[in-house]
């Protein structure tokens, strides 16, 4: 899997 | 989101409130790093440029706005409003040594070479060292008080439940985020040593925590 860096922590 | 992430989130909001907390009551912020919490305003705007481009949801966008007020604050008190009681001559740490490192690092190691993906990485390997200066200012004067080091479980109580909510995302979700999870390490690590302090000190009603 692709490292997804989605900014969805704080 | 999952448990462990929202009980960090939370452990991290204990451990800002307990801090504000302890130095509006007490009317003072003797024995607290000013250093420290400048760099963790720092690392609160860097990280959270997007707050106004992009919406996750509500619980994000009201965290966000949470831990920039109460960080701001904190800052506020140590070095306006009760400045007469600031240890500067304790919290004498050189932050250059660790902004240099870690603008540097920032610059090189990043997903994407954008303003707001480097500012990004750059919050999250400023947060790594940014309790240097408290954990430096506790060793200079050999002592800190309870409620300090209750500030300091819960904040360091945090990043590792983020840790258990990166395992637990990486085998749900596949998802992982290499920079934050290297990073998130190293800052829990430097949190042990405290932690065998407070668990073998202060949590045995010693009141202070006195270094050895």
């Amino acid at each position: 899997q692709e490292e997804n860096n989605m900014k969805d922590e704080l | 989101m999952n448990v462990f992430r929202l009980a960090g989130d939370v452990s991290h909001l204990v451990a800002i409130i307990i801090l504000l907390l302890k130095i509006w009551r007490s009317k003072s912020c003797a024995g607290i790093s000013g250093k420290s919490q400048v760099l963790f305003a720092l690392v609160f705007t860097t990280r959270y440029l997007d707050l106004f481009t992009v919406f996750i949801s509500v619980y994000n966008t009201v965290m966000k706005v949470v831990f920039l007020a109460l960080s701001y604050a904190t800052v506020y008190l140590i070095y306006m409003r009760f400045r007469n009681s600031y240890n500067s001559e304790n919290d004498t740490f050189r932050v250059e040594f660790l902004l240099v490192p870690v603008i540097g690092l920032s610059f090189l190691e990043n997903y994407a070479f954008t303003p707001l993906e480097i500012l990004w990485t750059f919050s999250i390997f400023l947060e790594a060292v940014a309790i240097m200066p408290q954990l430096f200012m506790i060793t200079k004067t050999g002592e800190a008080e309870s409620i300090t080091t209750h500030y300091l479980f819960f904040l360091g109580l945090y990043r590792a439940l983020y840790i258990a909510n990166w395992v637990w995302r990486y085998h749900t979700e596949s998802f992982y985020d290499l920079i934050a999870i290297v990073s998130g390490v190293v800052q829990t690590i430097f949190f042990c040593d405290f932690f065998y302090l407070y668990f073998t000190r202060v949590l045995r009603g010693r009141g202070k925590m006195t270094l050895p």
